[in-house]
């Protein structure tokens, strides 16, 4: 049986599909200054998951775009098209379960290209195993 | 009544992962 330590080499989603994964590569990113790009991918996927006909969803998006989409480590690393849709969807009340999908994935692979590849030889993750 | 914040704080972690 595969340990839980091996499958967070295997990829950045493995590490993020466990519990003890997570929280040591948030305590990396905390320490990175960089957490926001964690959060903000925990955002986008409880985002997904709620139901777009209860009012506190539309609250959810724009606290969403608001922390991390208009200000933020995370705003910086999204492309200008990206940014302006959701601030548009936002605008004009139209949201919708995959509108943070492509913010997510441009997130995502700015941390598989880099913070989880740094996380893999960090002194925090080869304390741990 | 949530603010946003706790609105924020509540749906990043129902997506965090559970305990195995």
């Amino acid at each position: 049986l595969e340990s839980p330590v091996s499958r967070w080499t295997r990829s950045l989603l493995s590490l993020l599909a466990d519990q003890d994964g997570a929280q040591l590569f948030r305590s990396f990113l905390e320490r990175e200054a960089a957490v926001d790009t964690l959060d903000f991918w925990f955002a986008c996927n409880g985002f997904r998951q709620m139901d777009l006909r209860e009012p506190k969803t539309l609250r959810v998006a724009k606290a969403i775009h608001k922390r991390y989409v208009e200000h933020s480590a995370v705003s910086r690393h999204l492309k200008p098209a990206t940014r302006s849709y959701i601030k548009d969807t936002i605008k004009k009340q139209q949201i919708d379960s995959a509108m943070f999908d492509q913010a997510q994935t441009e997130i995502q692979t700015l941390m598989e290209e880099n913070s989880y590849q740094m996380f893999l030889t960090s002194d925090i993750y080869l304390q741990y195993i | 009544y949530d603010s946003e914040d706790d609105l924020l704080q509540k749906c990043i972690s129902s997506a965090m992962p559970k305990k195995r």
